[in-house]
């Protein structure tokens, strides 16, 4: 397969791996979802996050950071949370 | 669609927006329009009015802005958060915000409106042909004067028409210099600068002074946005060199075969293997005009939307002809109540207008949409419209709209394929397919791609089509193929695959692929091209012309 010599250089600034986990974290506090929780006296949850996020998609619920949670959060997105705040 | 809390609303039915400054990917006039037509989606279903104002404090405040730009909200740099808007009330109630450290653009890539030369105030057509190598991007070959310029059709040498680029040097947007030229070098605060600086502002603009002395004069401008070359890589801005090579094979355009993350490149020099000199080509950006209609939702009282087709869904995705869906127009509808005589949402010509003509695929000819053999007849997909035909030595009958044949489907489809068996037809558009059964929409479409297991992060498709060798559907998206069971209807396990690793000869991003009644050959087209390709052997047998031998112009 033609995969092999290609520039593999990224732009710069983007070549550091990101923990999914951190990113998740981030990405949640900043569009909404962990305040939801917070605001109706729980725990800051990442599995139940994660799953009102997946629910908001339309993504299987699962809790769980896949692939496809990831993508949908690495998506290019408007800055206004998900859930009110 | 939802609200937010209290069903936050304006009180009045006339609001006022002003523009507070803008990006410089674009021309200004062309930001204007976007913002305009933005709003026109939202006027256009609801009694709403807007109008804009130069001076004072509007309703809807509008800015560009990167990282903390004032209120408390930063953006993140290139891609993550676009924009943002707050919803209605008096101070910063109604404002919106677009993160300046994204390439503003029509969604299409580079939108750059030429001055001067002959065709002054018109737009770069990308890509386009001079001396016989394609620019995507504007040029300063040709010239010794430094000056970036674009051809403004398609081939400069048979049309020369042209203008010149954006640059410092032609003119500055916003300060206080009537979009005078910078003149460089410049003082600024006893320091000499020979380009366009950020220094001494916050927002970070650049920007330069129109006379050799700021600390003087104070006269200032923006600085436009730099439209040649590519990014990143190790060319230091260079222009692509088309065609290039790249481990033996010839390409003529931006390409992301040899990238794990999909992300166009290209050569700046005729030969990648020799020289490895290479830059990222300008990507397609986000439309302004899109970004711009989802905040003024939020603007206008509408939070996001669990609907994926609503323009209120938090992601960002690219809409050619926009529509605005139908869960955006009841959210609206449902705090401002309905424009009476709203007018129709998709124009069809009457008796009286004669054939659609406008369209005429021999003269226009650039690429086709789709290509499908459905029943009898081999169809042909361009914009709204479809041709048809059941001897292919005749030329195809039409145009035909395409929401007249197949009522509900999107105006343009990027994909059409013959389901077998069930005489169905699929067509892909955007994140979604139809399937119809002649001209009836079956129940349960349109659904989304990823009903299909296709990656969510797939924008569309770019060909489908039925393989009669095994009955198996292929799936093309750009260099990559999915191959889909419609026995057990599923997706194929160890998919996707490189077009080039099992496609003997077939190019990467395909326009249209079909199989022409079975018998023993199927056929890739791209651009004015196709590729007949012999079903027994998987091997490309023939190169022919889209025009001539299909479409009888």
């Amino acid at each position: 397969a033609p995969t092999v010599a290609a520039p593999t250089n990224y732009l710069e600034g983007e070549s550091e791996p990101q923990n999914d986990v951190d990113f998740a974290k981030k990405f949640l506090m900043k569009v909404g979802y962990f305040k939801k929780q917070n605001d109706s006296g729980g725990l800051f949850n990442l599995k139940d996050a994660v799953r009102d996020m997946q629910s908001f998609y339309g993504l299987p619920v699962t809790g769980q950071l896949d692939s496809n949670t990831i993508i949908a959060m690495k998506k290019p997105r408007c800055g206004v949370p998900d859930v009110a705040a | 669609y939802s609200h937010f809390p209290n069903k936050m609303k304006w009180s009045k039915e006339k609001i006022t927006y002003r523009i507070l400054n803008y990006t410089p990917d674009m021309d200004k006039s062309i930001v204007d329009d976007s913002i305009a037509e933005a709003f026109k989606v939202w006027s256009d279903v609801t009694p709403l009015t807007f109008e804009r104002i130069n001076e004072g404090e509007a309703d809807i405040m509008i800015k560009f802005g990167v990282k903390e730009h004032g209120d408390g909200y930063p953006f993140d740099g290139k891609d993550g958060l676009l924009a943002h808007a707050f919803p209605p009330g008096e101070g910063t109630g109604g404002d919106s915000h677009f993160d300046e450290d994204e390439d503003w653009t029509n969604g299409k890539g580079q939108v750059v409106k030429v001055r001067y030369g002959n065709a002054d105030g018109e737009l770069c057509h990308f890509p386009f042909v001079y001396n016989g190598k394609t620019y995507n991007t504007c040029t300063k070959e040709g010239r010794t004067d430094g000056y970036t310029w674009c051809s403004t059709t398609a081939d400069f040498e048979k049309d020369n028409k042209y203008g010149f680029c954006p640059s410092p040097e032609l003119g500055t947007f916003g300060g206080n210099a009537n979009e005078e030229p910078c003149k460089f070098p410049f003082t600024f605060l006893g320091k000499t600068y020979s380009s366009c600086t950020q220094e001494g502002r916050k927002d970070g603009s650049y920007w330069c002074s129109t006379t050799s002395n700021y600390d003087e004069d104070k006269k200032y401008g923006f600085c436009p946005q730099e439209t040649q070359g590519t990014k990143g890589g190790n060319s230091e801005g260079s222009s692509c060199t088309f065609p290039f090579i790249f481990l033996g094979k010839t390409y003529d355009t931006c390409t992301s075969t040899g990238r794990s993350d999909q992300k166009a490149w290209c050569s700046t020099t005729s030969n990648y293997d020799n020289d490895k000199k290479w830059g990222f080509c300008p990507g397609s950006g986000y439309s302004l005009f899109l970004v711009a209609a989802h905040e003024f939702g939020h603007a206008l009282g509408l939070e996001h939307s669990k609907d994926q087709n609503a323009l209120m869904f938090p992601s960002y995705s690219f809409i050619e002809n926009f529509h605005l869906p139908k869960d955006d127009i009841d959210g609206i509808q449902d705090l401002y109540g309905a424009r009476s005589g709203v007018k129709p949402r998709y124009p069809t010509p009457s008796p009286t207008d004669g054939p659609v003509t406008h369209l005429d695929l021999c003269k226009n000819f650039k690429n086709i949409d789709a290509v499908a053999q459905i029943r009898d007849e081999t169809y042909f997909f361009k914009d709204r419209y479809h041709w048809s035909t059941s001897d292919i030595r005749h030329k195809p009958r039409g145009p035909k709209l395409n929401q007249d044949t197949w009522p509900g489907l999107p105006e343009k489809v990027d994909a059409v394929y013959e389901r077998p068996d069930s005489g169905f037809t699929i067509f892909f558009s955007g994140k979604q397919y139809w399937a119809y059964s002649r001209s009836s929409l079956q129940s349960g479409y349109p659904r989304s791609l990823t009903a299909l297991s296709l990656p969510q992060n797939i924008e569309r498709v770019d060909a489908a089509f039925n393989w009669k060798k095994n009955k198996k559907t292929y799936i093309f998206y750009k260099n990559q193929y999915w191959r889909y069971n419609e026995r057990r209807q599923k997706m194929d396990h160890g998919y996707p695959k490189m077009i080039a690793d099992n496609w003997n000869g077939i190019h990467e991003d395909v326009d249209a692929v079909f199989q022409f009644r079975g018998l023993g050959h199927s056929y890739f087209f791209k651009r004015w091209y196709y590729l007949r390709l012999d079903d027994k052997h998987v091997k490309v047998d023939k190169v022919g012309n889209i025009k001539k031998d299909w479409l009888g112009c």
